[in-house]
């Protein structure tokens, strides 16, 4: 646990190339 | 117990919005499907899969309507359908009607021009979308958009 606070967005795909 | 009448489905709204039989725009369907997405606890996501589907559809005037249907609404809809259409799960649908490696080679040039435009319009209208422009930039990189 790396301490860090992660801001996890709703989950996505990724963008079409 | 039946669901009270008027709680008909975004599922049957959409339908009737972009019934290839109209003759003419039914505007009171198109906002009675903005004001039920706009409602429904996961009214978005599903509005935003029934129009992909529509938009790709290959009957032009489909298209077209279900493209009215999305301006209409991301201009009368709130912040919740915004991020919802600012997704890339949704404007990879959207890339598909305009790119030739998918389904660009069939799409009929009018729906090609009205995808273009909208997309260019929210990236101008809705700046703290980033996936919006991320998009933008894609297109106008592989040429699809020209300068």
């Amino acid at each position: 646990h790396n301490g860090k606070i992660e801001f996890h967005d709703d989950s996505d795909e990724d963008l079409l190339e | 117990m039946a669901a009270p009448p008027d709680a008909e489905s975004l599922e049957s709204r959409i339908n009737r919005a972009t019934n290839p039989l109209n003759r003419d725009t039914d505007w009171s369907s198109i906002h009675a499907f903005c004001d039920q997405l706009n409602n429904d606890l996961e009214g978005p996501q599903l509005a935003t899969r029934l129009l992909a589907h529509k938009i790709q559809s290959p009957q032009e005037w489909e298209a077209m309507q279900a493209l009215l249907v999305l301006e209409t609404c991301m201009k009368n809809c709130g912040k919740r359908f915004h991020s919802e259409v600012g997704k890339f799960r949704f404007l990879n649908e959207l890339i598909k009607v305009v790119s030739p490696k998918y389904l660009g080679s069939r799409s009929p040039e009018p729906v090609k021009k009205k995808v273009l435009e909208l997309i260019y319009s929210w990236t101008l209208g809705l700046p703290e979308e980033a996936k919006i422009s991320d998009a933008y930039q894609m297109l106008k990189k592989q040429g699809i958009i020209k300068q």
